[in-house]
């Protein structure tokens, strides 16, 4: 089946529309910060966000059309990035300072507790200034968000039968609507012609360090499960060790 | 991958 074909403008109301909502810890931060309750905290808050970033991929026009296998890879392949990606446009106005949830923010000395996490909490806060620079709109971070998924692995189901060959074909065109979905919401900003591909080469640019700062998160989380720092449950556990599979 | 299968085959209500 075709599918339906959207405008960019269309495009980016329905990723607006699919973005998730705030998610709270809803926890009591008031004891001393440790290196177990903050990642604690930490985990426990990808987790309740893991299954609202399901519900919004779902809602990316195309994205249930693909086949179930492929969906499901491309999720265990980016789920830390879109993380990171929302924590990123949360905190671009606090500089110095990452916004997990409206209810929990780490200071770089409170990050510290957590063994290797400031290599990790520095990338983030370089990536966000970064951010905060470009001056990045809502719409752009939404198609970026959106690519992320949909370029998160370009190896998608190993046999090359029909349904699988069909599946790949209909990803790269939902990749090539979001790349006109973005240069037409960068086309918005009334710069010119020069500068709009500058800033197009600049925000995917954007990708490749949170990619990098992504792997370095899923390793240190790893690392975390290996000593039993956090107790790891649910969907957290699931997609780090679906990602960890995929990588080795 | 259960958990993961399971949110994505369950129908929007």
């Amino acid at each position: 089946p075709q599918l339906p074909v959207l405008t960019p403008e269309a495009l980016i109301a329905r990723i607006m529309e699919a973005e998730p909502p705030d998610i709270y810890l809803m926890r009591d931060m008031s004891g001393p910060m440790t290196e177990a309750t903050v990642m604690m905290s930490l985990t426990n808050l990808a987790d309740k966000e893991l299954v609202h970033m399901i519900t919004w991929a779902k809602k990316i026009p195309g994205f249930v059309d693909l086949n179930l296998l492929d969906q499901v890879h491309l999720l265990e392949c980016c789920w830390l990035e879109v993380l990171m990606m929302g924590l990123m446009w949360r905190s671009v106005d606090h500089p110095g300072k990452l916004i997990f949830s409206p209810d929990l923010s780490l200071s770089r000395e409170e990050g510290s507790c957590v063994q290797g996490f400031v290599e990790i909490y520095d990338m983030l806060i370089a990536a966000t200034s970064r951010v905060r620079e470009l001056k990045l709109q809502r719409e752009e971070y939404v198609c970026l968000k959106a690519m992320i998924l949909l370029n998160s692995n370009m190896c998608l189901s190993s046999s090359d039968g029909g349904e699988e060959l069909q599946s790949r074909s209909r990803l790269l065109r939902l990749l090539d609507a979001m790349t006109d979905a973005l240069v037409w919401a960068i086309a918005k900003s009334g710069l010119s012609f020069r500068q709009q591909y500058t800033r197009l080469a600049h925000l995917l640019m954007l990708l490749s360090h949170i990619r990098h700062v992504s792997n370095k998160g899923m390793d240190h989380l790893h690392c975390m499960k290996m000593k039993n720092m956090v107790p790891l449950y649910d969907l957290l556990l699931e997609m780090l060790d679906a990602h960890i599979m995929h990588s080795s | 991958h259960t958990k993961l299968l399971q949110l994505l085959t369950t129908k929007p209500e």
